[in-house]
């Protein structure tokens, strides 16, 4: 009788032992997991990041939290309310966010009146069966999921760079071939306006010269 | 610009991009930015990217959706994020612009064009975010 315990104590251990290697060996290798990684030195923002995912939460959940986060702290000015005003001085927000494990994907474009971009995307993505929403549309549908809004995305900053930027005759801009060249327009076409036959007939060269506005601080 | 790429500890990846767009734009323009393929990409059996620039020459481009696929096809981030950068420098080659990779193990690399670039990386085995710097 004492044998057959003995035998089956000892196939037992046998059994779990390879097991109880592996998961050893599993503790001792370096994590791997969670990562966060991101573009640009925005710190906080990859910190907060990384304690949502540290916690165990999802890694769209970490996403939402450190874009947010950037959003919030404006980080270098071209995240979140209060930067990069347009010609007209308005501040709008785009925003994108993918799961890479069901490859859903929400995302706004030229949002206004609402200040959190990431969270729009997001129920875009959770709430509807679109993939980018745009203009006003975007800001009717964040709100009405539960977003803030509408509000002001101007801050004092965006407008005393877009008031500086009227008197120097909005100069620099992102306008091409247009009359006036040098002027705050409106502006009209500078040749044939919607002539299309003006187009040339030659093999056409890519004429691109980086935009003056275009730089570190200016960018997507 | 903030593009971001998370693997939890499920290993799932997410990856998600703000931002403000470009300063004086006409009204009514969009960058790359709610793009994607072009601000970020994501797919769980390979990996994630960011990207940030000039949206308007990216988002012709799609410079994410490349890096991903060409890890796919055995590609390593440095060597994906470099060919996806180059690609786009070869038909503008006064473009800024920049990508970051992470393949579905977290190893992480970044390639830049027209500026010095900087990313971030905070990783179990690190005690705080870690900045990377990316020369053109």
């Amino acid at each position: 009788m004492a044998r057959s315990y003995l035998s089956i104590i000892l196939s037992t251990l046998l059994l779990f032992l390879p097991l109880l290697t592996a998961a050893e060996a599993e503790l001792g290798k370096p994590k791997k997991f969670p990562v966060v990684v991101s573009t640009w030195p925005f710190i906080e923002a990859v910190r907060a990041a990384w304690r949502v995912a540290n916690n165990g939460s999802s890694a769209v959940e970490a996403v939402v939290e450190g874009c947010s986060a950037c959003e919030e702290l404006r980080c270098d000015g071209t995240v979140g309310p209060g930067g990069s005003p347009n010609e007209n001085g308005e501040t709008m927000l785009d925003a994108l966010i993918m799961d890479g494990v069901t490859m859903e994907v929400g995302a706004v474009a030229a949002m206004r009146y609402v200040k959190d971009g990431i969270r729009a995307a997001w129920l875009v993505m959770k709430h509807s069966q679109h993939t980018l929403l745009a203009g006003e549309g975007a800001s009717a549908f964040a709100i009405s999921m539960g977003l803030p809004g509408p509000m002001n995305l101007s801050s004092p900053e965006s407008l005393k760079k877009w008031l500086d930027w009227k008197e120097n005759r909005c100069q620099p801009n992102f306008r091409k071939n247009v009359v006036p060249a040098n002027g705050c327009g409106p502006y009209k076409p500078k040749h044939g306006g919607m002539d299309v036959s003006t187009e040339s007939c030659e093999m056409g060269t890519i004429e691109y010269r980086l935009p003056p506005l275009v730089g570190p601080h200016n960018h997507d | 610009t903030i593009s971001m790429a998370v693997i939890d500890k499920m290993g799932h990846i997410a990856v998600g991009t703000s931002t403000n767009g470009a300063t004086f734009k006409i009204p009514g323009r969009v960058g790359d930015g709610p793009i994607a393929g072009s601000s970020a990409y994501a797919d769980d059996e390979v990996g994630g990217c960011g990207a940030t620039g000039d949206g308007d020459i990216m988002m012709r481009f799609l410079p994410c959706y490349q890096v991903v696929e060409s890890m796919r096809q055995g590609m390593k981030p440095e060597q994906a994020a470099k060919d996806a950068v180059s690609r786009i420098a070869r038909k503008f080659p006064d473009f800024v612009g920049a990508v970051v990779a992470v393949d579905k193990n977290g190893s992480h690399a970044g390639a830049c064009h027209g500026w010095t670039f900087q990313y971030s990386v905070r990783d179990p085995n690190m005690d705080d975010v870690q900045v990377f710097t990316v020369l053109p």
